[in-house]
């Protein structure tokens, strides 16, 4: 599993966040040193780790925008190897100051150099879009890991991700690899399920990673206490399957 | 209940592409001219409707961006009182293009005028984020609809929503109304909906809608065939609840 990795998907809802999180606490339980990258101005990362973002003085904001030192604004979570770059509301007009910036899609790649000794491994999560901080994650990662919905839409939308993902490549950061697509919410009640997973496999076959994350309401409650699933209920079916995917990723060998 | 209504959250995968479909259908199937308008570059409300966005020649982007004109882009759907202004994949420059043009936040506005006459109610899908699109989209509405998830991360969220829409309101749409806030997959086995329910209830009283949407694997199956719910399965639950909002919301005294 390479070191800097981006959570990304621009279908909304799928599980970004939700992966980003547990998977972080997941390698920081194994004893790695991880670094969640929060670039979505809905900072649901930020909170889901225990972080208040209106109490935050600095944000990723202001060290993408403003050039604060990176080391003043990353925060402690309550995992001792697990530690945060916050993100706050200033996001949402970051995508348009970006814009105008020379070299607008390295400012995250920049801004992570100095601290890569540090950490074993970095997360980046994405907001749902295609937008400049998606494309800055995109450009900073070694490799991305792709959750999907077992739904449609979801489905739908990964054509246009692998479009972009060429795009990256050619044009930015030619070493970017898949890490893998991780099915999420998987309801195995259900027909659409076993039926998306199917075309999935038949799709994109050795990029499918074994590990698959079901429907499990335990993930969706632990955010409102600001707690990864590890510390709000090991023994959920949800902190399984996420500590089976850290084992995974740690064994994975680098894939195209 | 307004003509215009935008169908807006930024929070991904909330319902915002599954409300504006079903509803538009359901609010044709009582005999009302409806028109749905699509301005997600993801094209889930084109795709949704049975319409192949690689097919298309033109989109919303060409009557945005190209001044095409609106009525050439327009595409009927299997519904006979539903027709479409599809998006398609042009749409991801389009929230750069627009922030260079005068008036950027009214060219939907402008571009729906003259066409307001043929329809009685037109619903417009927004992307999952506050950008110049969603923007558009909240400036050409006359109320807006706001579908929520059940659970924290959608809760968490809607404080930045309103926080929008009051500036959006000083800035560009002083009549902007609130339609509603509708509550989405909702799944009575889980305590964290009714807990969630709860704390919206508690905090925006009036403005919650009575029909709420429950979690319901036929409208995730239905844009699979390119239907809505009343063409795929009438006799679902979704389908019900669905026709049930249409007839709250055609008998709803507008809100502040
Ligand atoms: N496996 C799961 N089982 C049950 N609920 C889940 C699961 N994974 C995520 N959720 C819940 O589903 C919702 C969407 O997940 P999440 O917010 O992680 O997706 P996202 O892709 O980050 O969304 P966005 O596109 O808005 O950033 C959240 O409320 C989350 O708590
Ligand atoms: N009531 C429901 N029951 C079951 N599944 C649902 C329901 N409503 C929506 N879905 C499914 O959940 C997923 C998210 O819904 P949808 O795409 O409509 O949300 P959205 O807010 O438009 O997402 P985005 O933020 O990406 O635009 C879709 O796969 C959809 O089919
Ligand atoms: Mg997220
Ligand atoms: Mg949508």
């Amino acid at each position: 599993m390479e070191k800097i990795v981006a959570i990304t998907n621009q279908k909304g809802g799928v599980g970004k966040t939700t992966t980003t999180i547990n998977l972080a606490a997941a390698l920081a339980m194994a004893d790695m040193r991880v670094l969640v990258v929060d670039t979505d101005a809905q900072a649901n990362c930020t909170s889901g780790l225990g972080v208040d973002r209106r109490s935050l003085r600095k944000s990723i904001y202001h060290v993408m925008i403003l050039n604060e030192p990176i080391d003043q604004v990353i925060v402690r979570t309550e995992l001792d190897n697990l530690r945060l770059l916050p993100a706050d509301k200033n996001l949402t007009g970051a995508a348009v100051e970006l814009i105008d910036l020379p070299g607008r899609e390295y400012v995250l790649k920049r801004i992570l150099t100095p601290i890569l000794p540090d950490y074993d491994y970095i997360l980046i999560d994405s907001p749902p879009s295609l937008n400049i901080l998606t494309l800055n994650g995109l450009v900073a990662a070694q490799s991305v890991l792709i959750p999907i919905q077992c739904e449609y839409f979801a489905l739908e939308g990964i054509t246009d991700l692998f479009d972009t993902l060429k795009r990256v490549r050619h044009s930015f950061n030619p070493d970017l690899s898949v890490l893998g697509i991780l099915l999420t919410m998987y309801d195995e009640r259900t027909n659409l399920s076993g039926q998306v997973r199917d075309d999935l496999r038949n799709y994109f076959a050795d990029l499918m990673l074994e590990t698959v994350i079901p429907r499990n309401v335990r993930l969706a409650e632990a955010p409102s206490y600001g707690k990864p699933i590890i510390l709000y209920d090991i023994r959920s079916k949800g902190a399984e399957s996420y500590i089976n995917l850290a084992k995974e990723l740690l064994n994975h060998a680098k894939k195209g």
